[in-house]
């Protein structure tokens, strides 16, 4: 049968950042083709396609509810792939080849994650499972 | 096909958004 695609409603005017994103603007309407973990979803838009962060869209149907996972409070290992210096308060800054704990992954692809007594938001992009090769 | 993703993190929610979570 057809391929029935989720619609989504673009919260906040969108300019694209590099050659396979797509430029919306508040309230376009996109079909989500793929959705990566690492927070980029692949969308189509009338006759665009192209790549737009997860956190400017929000589900057409029930936009109040949340779509992410529950929290994991556990924690699940990973690595560091890569180094990432906190922009922001709610950030956290950790070096290549540290072991944390992932204790919620956000659609957004900013995980919530923990190193000691430290938690933060760090790109899930820059983590690999613990033991696997980055 | 589609292109692979870009590499760097994409970035965070707009202000609108992050309030809405809080």
């Amino acid at each position: 049968g057809p391929i029935i695609l989720d619609t989504y409603r673009v919260i906040a005017d969108y300019s694209k950042t590099s050659k396979h994103e797509i430029t919306l603007r508040t309230d376009d309407l996109v079909e989500i083709v793929e959705k990566n973990q690492n927070g980029w979803w692949f969308c189509q838009c009338e006759n665009k396609r192209g790549w737009i962060p997860a956190s400017y869209l929000e589900p057409l149907d029930g936009p109040e509810e949340s779509e992410d996972a529950d929290p994991n409070y556990e924690g699940e290992l990973y690595t560091t792939c890569t180094a990432y210096k906190a922009e922001q308060d709610d950030e956290i800054s950790l070096e290549p080849g540290q072991t944390i704990e992932v204790i919620h992954k956000l659609l957004d692809g900013w995980w919530v994650v923990r190193k000691g007594d430290e938690t933060g938001h760090f790109p899930s992009m820059f983590l690999q499972k613990a033991g696997k090769e980055c | 096909s589609i292109k692979q993703p870009p590499q760097n993190p994409p970035p965070r929610p707009p202000a609108e958004m992050r309030r809405k979570r809080v």
